[in-house]
């Protein structure tokens, strides 16, 4: 199937691990309203604030280029997690689309 | 057989 997020703006953000928590909120997932998760909100003192890059509003398509299509919301806060406490990178790469 | 009309509301998790 063809996908509508193809033609959408992309952008890919690299958020360092500056801080102590990434700080940002997301909701959605595969079965739901929202079947990619969305940030809905970003913490003041988080990396993804710090970064200065990700935005309200935005969907993560992927993580460290592991795709969030068809993942279930825990599973996609889950592996976003993950890339957060792993020590083997200090960064984490975002692809996000901007919506509307 | 029912046929659901909408979907379940999104969580929100922290991060």
């Amino acid at each position: 199937t063809s996908s509508p997020i193809s033609a959408l703006n992309t952008a890919l953000v690299r958020v360092v691990k500056n801080s102590n928590t990434l700080g940002i909120a997301i909701e959605g997932g595969a079965n739901t309203r929202q079947p990619l998760p969305r940030i809905v909100t970003i913490q003041k003192g988080g990396s993804a604030h710090n970064c200065g890059q990700l935005k309200v509003g935005q969907v993560i398509l992927e993580v460290n280029g592991i795709s969030l299509r068809g993942q279930e919301h825990e599973e996609a806060a889950r592996i976003i997690a993950e890339a957060f406490k792993t020590k083997e990178k200090d960064h984490i790469d975002f692809l996000v689309a901007e919506l509307g | 057989r029912e046929k659901r009309l909408t979907l379940p509301p999104s969580e929100i998790t922290l991060l």
